[in-house]
């Protein structure tokens, strides 16, 4: 086990490792509090590597050095552009540095020289950019559903305004995302959904207004300083499930991270600086083990978060020994007691819904006065489908009528007497619109058990003169709540050895795995519940997971459903499309990957045996994906061997096929008029064309009207196309190719039967105009040809015969 | 007092059943670009349309408002712009 200490630290040639004290707690100058354990998990071989995050945000700086190496192509796409290029629009601002700091505290490069390191430095990322546009329902649907299949941790650190007065959260689209997410991502253990609480501190926001981090289906993400005090953009709910650490006052250090323009920054700030963080340990959490799902992912922080040293007035315990506050959730993620637990992990139960039915007595708010209503829930135990016993996530739904919103506070107190305050009062909150089925969440009474006496109170506490003739009225209000009928950790898990030394047990009759132990008999089948008739799993009265039944009729209890099986949600396993080897419904188009023989199309989610137009086999998931844009056949991404009609292929991309005289601009996304010389080019000027236009001849990349010097004009064959061709190296002039057909030489070079010979003072003798040639002649009839200066000087005349 | 005012877009989303070719038959029939799926969400599309302002206070309305009577057409819904902040 890793043991804090100096000496074991490792060592990164990052500039700005040594400052990176949210990862490292070794510096003895600091007076360190407490760490996330990062270096923990590491140590066990745990860095992100085969886990794909991505950033929803204003886009990601992808050529930066600190995060080229783990950008993943598959993760990223630009909503507002509807392209695949993420890449953040530069302004004298760089207002769209958000999703480039995010991304490097989640996967920056480790030991590249480079500016930082992030908390999981190996693992994939992406980016999504969506926040430089007009923001709207399909936007974000676009954004939260972008390849569920592909990307396992999305990171979100936007919502609504947290000035204090909005009530805001996904509409129809991102909730279905989100859904279809949590159900069918990542081959059905659902996508994992990181949020950013919200930085409405000082507007007296509260982050149950914001519909995206109250929801369950996100990992909501708060923030502590150094020192372990509340930062002052910190807005508190019960919805918060943990902290990581984040900027504070100016004594508290930094967090550091990439920036835009390749830059590296300890600016980047707020619950936006958490939530990231939260992302990659989860990274680390899903390399040690890939099989949890979404809920697995969120019962392992509840169980190991820690108050730590955070500093917050309301910690408590609640029923089921877990400390947690409106500030902080269940504490700091420790990354290390994640691992291990991640380790070990088995699948909790399924996950029921109880929803009881609605309370819809109206009743008046009065001004300085309490709403108290109590309902009695059942856990839905008459209903074995959703009967919660353990308690998960609670909600809320309210609807409310009242002249000024911000006046009211609600509260809601656990059978096991948790109180949570799922709204307080918000100074700027002038809204007459009240709460229309408004959902509150709590995590609070997390592990408690459901039946028993809920209390919700409403108190108004006006803030300035109101007209009292109007009071405020609770029309209607209703519990759903989320859990298990089992306990979460019964047959399947194998306790932590080590216990929390900040948990407290509040009872020891609530210990939930007593609880549990009463439920089993003696000697039936671990997979049994409520008793059995006799050995094995194929006896069991009711199953504890899943029921799989035979062709001769008989059925067993398993612990999950085998190859070819789903689970359809009334806890049955059934069979998959004969071709499908794994699938989340009975349908031929609900695969999730394939037998032997046949590949899963991505987008369809049949399975096929050869992929269609536009797709590639990608044959590490066996699966059919679609080529990037305009490709009609490709061996990869982006890698197209055919393009689709009107476009052709330059490389391995396809561009827009333009019209002779033509070429396409790819910036201005046109096509443009060649240069006058060319009949067709490939680009802007002169030296782009790829045919000359008549009267025009082809000298090496460009159209001239004559041949240069150096150049001749050549016709290979009759009513060939005619073109300037390089003569010889040997002349300076030609008519022809080859090194015979010179007409002049370089100076030097003599030419001589159309070829440049080394000139030298021999000239020829039979050129009567030259004076040496008539010297010549007398030097050979005088017979001197024999004296090597005079055959030197004549060497023409003296090697002719005769 | 607190008023709310909504700003349309030029995009809708739309629930077509019959596939794509559907949506781009039924996009092309009333003026619409079927800009592809809606993400994952199967049989969700992503329709622009180049006649209609950018921007506006008041939904759209026109000829192509006729696509929500088409059968095949489930659900139809202008995109309003909604206020998103980074955090």
């Amino acid at each position: 086990d890793f043991k804090p200490g100096a000496a074991q630290y490792p060592y990164f040639n990052d500039p700005k490792w040594p400052s990176m004290w949210y990862i490292h707690c070794n510096d003895d100058t600091h007076h360190c509090q407490s760490d996330m354990n990062i270096v923990g998990a590491w140590r066990r071989g745990y860095t992100g590597r085969n886990v794909v995050v991505t950033i929803l945000d204003d886009g990601i700086e992808r050529n930066h050095p600190d995060l080229q190496q783990n950008y993943d192509q598959m993760a990223s796409f630009d909503v507002n552009g509807n392209d695949w290029d993420p890449m953040p629009r530069y302004d004298a601002s760089n207002e769209n540095k958000h999703g480039t700091r995010c991304a490097g505290e989640v996967a920056a490069v480790a030991n590249n020289s480079h500016c930082t390191i992030g908390v999981a430095y190996n693992a994939k990322i992406g980016g999504v950019r969506m926040l430089d546009g007009d923001v709207t329902d399909m936007v974000e649907a676009k954004s939260l559903s972008l390849h569920p299949q592909h990307i396992d941790i999305y990171s979100a650190s936007w919502g609504p305004d947290d000035d204090g007065k909005t009530v805001d959260g996904p509409a129809s689209l991102a909730r279905q995302a989100f859904e279809n997410g949590i159900r069918m991502g990542r081959r059905g253990l659902g996508s994992i959904y990181v949020w950013a609480s919200g930085n409405g501190g000082r507007s007296r926001d509260h982050c149950s207004c914001d519909g995206y981090t109250n929801s369950i289906y996100t990992i909501s993400i708060s923030s502590t300083a150094e020192s372990g005090k509340k930062p002052w953009y910190l807005e508190e709910c019960a919805s918060t499930l943990a902290t990581t650490y984040s900027s504070g006052e100016s004594y508290d250090r930094k967090i550091i991270t990439t920036d835009l323009r390749q830059r590296c920054t300890d600016s980047h700030t707020g619950t936006s600086a958490s939530a990231p963080m939260a992302a990659g340990i989860i990274a680390l959490a899903l390399e040690a083990n890939p099989n949890l799902s979404w809920r697995d992912v969120q019962h392992i922080i509840v169980r190991t978060s820690r108050s730590g040293h955070l500093n917050a007035p309301d910690w408590k315990t609640n029923a089921a020994g877990y400390r947690v506050s409106h500030l902080y959730g269940f504490g700091l993620m420790d990354a290390e007691a994640m691992v291990k637990e991640a380790e070990r992990w088995k699948s909790v139960p399924p996950q029921h819904i109880c929803v009881e039915s609605p309370d819809k007595q109206s009743r008046t708010i009065r001004p300085e006065h309490v709403v108290r209503a109590v309902y009695k829930a059942t856990g839905c135990s008459e209903n074995l489908n959703h009967h919660v016993l353990y308690l998960e996530h609670i909600v809320v739904r309210v609807t409310i009528a009242h002249p000024r919103r911000g006046d009211l506070a609600i509260y809601l107190t656990s059978p096991s007497g948790t109180k949570s305050e799922l709204l307080s009062n918000r100074l700027f909150d002038h809204s007459m619109e009240g709460f229309k089925s408004w959902e509150f969440m709590t995590t609070h009474s997390w592990g408690e058990k459901a039946v028993g006496d809920w209390v919700l109170e409403i108190h108004d506490s006006p803030s300035q003169l109101r007209n009292f003739k109007t009071p405020g009225k609770l029309k209607e209000f209703s519990l759903v709540l989320y859990g298990t009928s089992v306990h979460p950790y019964s047959s399947s898990y194998t306790p932590f050895d080590t216990p929390k030394v900040d948990r407290v047990r509040s009872s020891p009759v609530d210990e939930p795995s007593e609880g549990f132990q009463d439920e089993f008999t003696g000697s039936c089948d671990p997979e049994c519940i409520n008793g059995c008739d006799g050995l094995g799993p194929q006896h069991c009265i009711d199953c504890l997971h899943f029921f799989l039944k035979f062709k001769n009729n008989t059925r067993t209890c398993v612990p999950e459903c085998p190859r070819g099986f789903y689970d359809d949600e009334k806890r049955r396993c059934k069979k998959c499309w004969s071709i499908c080897e794994n699938c989340v419904g009975s349908r031929s188009d609900q695969c999730i990957s394939c037998k032997n023989g046949y590949h899963l199309n991505e987008e369809t989610n049949v399975c096929v045996t050869n992929c269609p137009e536009s797709f590639y086999l990608d044959k590490n998931g066996n699966t059919c994906r679609r080529c990037s844009e305009n490709c009609r056949r490709c061996n990869g991404f982006q890698f197209c061997t055919d393009c689709k009609p009107g476009m052709s292929l330059q490389g391995t991309k396809c561009v827009f096929s333009c019209a002779d005289g033509s070429y396409y601009n790819s910036q201005k996304r046109g096509c443009e008029r060649c240069h006058f010389s060319c009949a067709t080019c490939a680009g802007q000027g002169q030296e782009s064309c790829t045919r000359c236009a008549p009267s025009f001849y082809m000298e090496d990349w460009r159209c001239v009207l004559s041949c240069s010097v150096g150049y001749f004009l050549d016709q290979p064959y009759e009513n060939a196309e005619k073109t300037c061709r390089r003569c010889d190296p040997s002349c300076s002039t030609c008519i022809g190719h080859g090194e015979r057909n010179c007409s002049t030489c370089p100076s030097g070079y003599n030419l001589e039967d159309g070829a440049c010979v080394l000139g030298t003072v021999c000239k020829d003798a039979t050129e009567e105009s030259w004076a040496e040639g008539s010297f010549c002649v007398l030097v050979k009839k005088n017979s001197l040809c024999q004296r090597k200066v005079l055959q030197q000087l004549c060497c023409r005349t003296c090697s002719l015969k005769g | 007092p607190f008023s709310r005012t909504l700003t349309y877009t030029n995009h809708w989303a739309v629930r077509i059943n019959g596939g794509v070719e559907e949506a781009d038959t039924i996009a092309s029939k009333y003026g619409y670009n079927n800009l592809g799926q809606i993400g994952s969400l199967k049989d969700y599309y992503h329709f622009y349309h180049s006649r209609t302002m950018k921007r506006s206070t008041i939904s759209s309305r026109g000829s192509h408002s006729f696509i929500s009577m088409e059968p095949k057409v489930e659900w139809i819904q202008q995109q309003v712009v909604k206020r998103r902040i980074k955090r």
